[in-house]
């Protein structure tokens, strides 16, 4: 084999044009992820604090960001999600790609004073976003 | 155009959040997402309401703070069943006779309580009589008393207790002492047929006998006949919404089925546990499922 590793050392090592990091790029996570944000509101910026009496700030957060290609275990996706994928880039790009939404959620304790001046201690089901997924 | 179908599309939006509204029971639902509805619709902060009880403010801020963290999370950490609790202050009250220095009797009123916002889908669990006692009150020495109430008048329909006489009463002992701020007396019993029952209103009399620890009746000069020691009761309802939209904690997300939409009429309340240690078997009964 000398030959052959003569001839392979002969050969420049790679394009001049060849840019490294531009290469370990499509390897790093995208800058944008799907992931979950906070939004921190208070009752009184929507005027609404005359019926809401508790909480006084509520954070709903919201799912926002790229899903990757191979989503995968990472979001808990179905295999679906890849296949959307596929059909996107390979079939047709009228499909859109899966989007980055809420997959589970907590309860919200609210406290209100009702139109007749009664007031109510109420839970609600499914009132802030606690992890995101790609579907 | 795009005009009008931005118009067609927020008129059906609207029909269809008017709809959502009405469905739920049939009456316009007063909780908190059909008012978020109509806010994201109209804009305003929801319908004029009326202001409540300050005391009675206080008391639920008191609740609140003991059922849900600051960013309005429910603690984990309660054994109870409901998702919602009701205050109501009577929208009318009669005052009677100045306290009675032979039978002690020493206060009793006539209040009547407006249900108006208690849903279909809110089964009664637990109800409270709530007596706030203000600074000035101030009993010499802990004194005992027995509550005597009635529910009064056409309100009490028969096809809620066969055979109802027209007035039921119901007896109760407490305790008032000088440190307490609120008295609550269980009047479940008493109120559990009417709500399951769907009255809308509630005409109840209540009256006080006292008596010192030594035996003594206090004697009325204690308390003059115009200032009775105790405001206007208020009614608490302790109800488990059984709604989609409610928080059921006690059942496991595991399984993550939602109690039924619509109980069993044939097996009325006992579909929904009443006491912490029905709610144990309930989670001792799934968990060896």
């Amino acid at each position: 084999g000398q030959e052959t590793v003569s001839s392979e050392l002969k050969k420049p090592p790679v394009p001049a044009s060849f840019n490294l990091s531009e290469y370990f790029k499509q390897f790093l996570f995208p800058q944008n992820e799907c992931e979950l944000h906070d939004f921190r509101l208070s009752f009184s910026q929507l005027k609404w604090d005359n019926w809401i009496v508790a909480p006084h700030r509520y954070n709903p957060r919201y799912c926002k960001g790229d899903c990757p290609r191979a989503v995968g275990h990472r979001y808990g996706s179905p295999v679906h999600t890849m296949v959307q994928n596929i059909i996107h880039e390979k079939l047709d790009s009228s499909v859109p790609r899966p989007s980055c939404v809420p997959a589970k959620y907590s309860p919200l304790s609210v406290l209100t004073i009702e139109p007749d001046g009664s007031i109510a201690y109420k839970e609600y089901e499914d009132m802030i976003a606690t992890t995101c997924t790609c579907r | 155009s795009q005009t009008s179908r931005e118009v067609q599309i927020a008129a059906s939006a609207e029909s269809g959040s008017e709809a959502e509204l009405q469905s739920l029971d049939g009456r316009d639902q007063s909780g908190l997402l059909p008012s978020l509805f109509k806010t994201l619709y109209d804009g305003q902060g929801g319908a004029p309401r009326l202001q409540p009880d300050s005391r009675a403010l206080r008391y639920m801020k008191r609740l609140y703070k003991a059922y849900a963290t600051k960013e309005g999370i429910p603690k984990s950490n309660r054994s109870h069943l409901y998702n919602t609790v009701r205050l109501f202050t009577p929208c009318s009250q009669h005052k009677q006779a100045p306290g009675d220095q032979v039978t002690g009797t020493l206060w009793s009123v006539d209040v009547l309580f407006n249900l108006d916002r208690v849903t279909a889908v809110e089964h009664l669990l637990k109800s409270v009589l709530l007596y706030t006692l203000s600074n000035s009150v101030s009993f010499p020495l802990a004194v005992k008393c027995v509550c005597n109430l009635g529910i009064k008048g056409p309100e009490v329909s028969t096809k809620a207790l066969p055979g109802a006489p027209y007035s039921l009463t119901f007896n109760s002992q407490l305790e008032f002492k000088k440190k307490y701020k609120w008295v609550e007396i269980d009047v479940t019993t008493l109120l559990q047929p009417l709500v399951a029952s769907k009255q809308r209103s509630i005409h109840m009399s209540v009256n006080f006998t006292c008596v010192r620890d030594q035996g003594r009746h206090p004697s009325a000069q204690n308390s003059s006949s115009d200032r009775t020691p105790l405001g206007p009761p208020s009614l608490l309802l302790y109800l488990n919404d059984t709604s989609a939209q409610a928080y059921h904690s006690w059942y496991s997300p595991r399984y993550r089925r939602r109690p039924s939409q619509h109980p069993d009429p044939e097996r009325g309340l006992s579909a929904y546990p009443l006491g912490e240690e029905a709610a144990g078997s309930v989670r001792a009964s799934r968990h060896r499922r």
